[in-house]
């Protein structure tokens, strides 16, 4: 038996907008510790991991730890029914090939539920080692998101430098090229718009935009992003979700021939 | 000309 209430159902509604476009079908896992996915994109360049801690619910009743294969396309559409105010209930019997969405409205004057048949889904479940990262940078996730948007237009891939004098987005293309460079800067008065380098080297990596503007779909569920860079390992592009968990993305990097 | 790495290279499976 699975029940999990999470009174602030928005967050829900926007973290299957923020993964769904990069990730068809998933798995999502259900024990004590929370409701979470790990999925990599069809062309395995690309990896998302979504935690939402069992603490962040109102009420979390997982007997046994599940797995439950899911479309995300036919998630995302069940939850964009509900209301960006309500409730939303996740139900699902032990052994059933349904999962069940409970929308409540603030006022209880409305109460929807929608069944969705589940899948099988035959994923491998990667280990991610804990690493020290060469540079982490800390910026408004709207600011991230604009860049990428921006670079995009002109060319395919991003050229991220972070030095000392700041973090370097590159890019070139058929009509020219452009550079944006933001500098750090601890505004104290209003964290959400600080941008913090914390650099150990200097490193410089090569990605495809494409997967850069896939994550930036998750800009609704956090103010700050934080990018993970080392010259050996894919970027970690992170957007904490208040109290509850994270949406974390995975890049592998494009390397010279 | 670049080419694009693949998460595999990186993370193994659990």
């Amino acid at each position: 038996m699975l029940e999990l209430r999470l009174v602030q159902g928005s967050i829900l509604k926007k973290v299957l907008e923020a993964i769904k476009d990069l990730v068809n079908d998933a798995n999502f896992d259900c024990s004590a510790t929370g409701f979470s996915l790990q999925a990599m994109d069809s062309s395995h360049v690309a990896l998302v991991a979504l935690l939402l801690r069992s603490e962040g619910f109102e009420h979390y009743r997982c007997d046994r730890n599940l797995s439950m294969g899911m479309s995300l396309t036919n998630m995302a559409k069940m939850l964009k029914c509900a209301g960006n105010d309500d409730i939303v209930t996740i139900k699902a019997d032990d052994g059933s090939d349904t999962i069940t969405f409970m929308f409540e409205s603030p006022t209880q004057d409305k109460i929807a539920d929608f069944e969705m048949k589940l899948m099988d889904i035959d994923s491998e479940h990667l280990g991610i080692p804990e690493a020290e990262y060469e540079a982490i940078v800390r910026m408004p996730s709207s600011e991230f998101a604009r860049i990428c948007k921006d670079l995009g237009t002109i060319g395919d891939t991003v050229v991220i430098s972070v030095t000392k004098e700041g973090v370097k987005f590159s890019t070139r293309g058929d009509i020219g090229t452009a550079n944006i460079v933001c500098r750090q800067n601890t505004s104290i008065d209003k964290p959400e718009e600080a941008t913090i380098i914390e650099m150990q080297e200097p490193v410089t990596l090569t990605f495809a935009l494409r997967y850069m503007n896939s994550f930036a779909k998750a800009t609704p569920l956090a103010t700050q992003v934080t990018i993970s860079l080392s010259s050996e390992l894919p970027v970690v592009v992170e957007y904490k979700i208040a109290e509850m968990g994270y949406v974390r993305y995975y890049l592998a990097p494009k390397i010279e021939e | 000309p670049c080419l694009q790495r693949k998460i595999l290279e990186y993370f193994d499976g659990d």
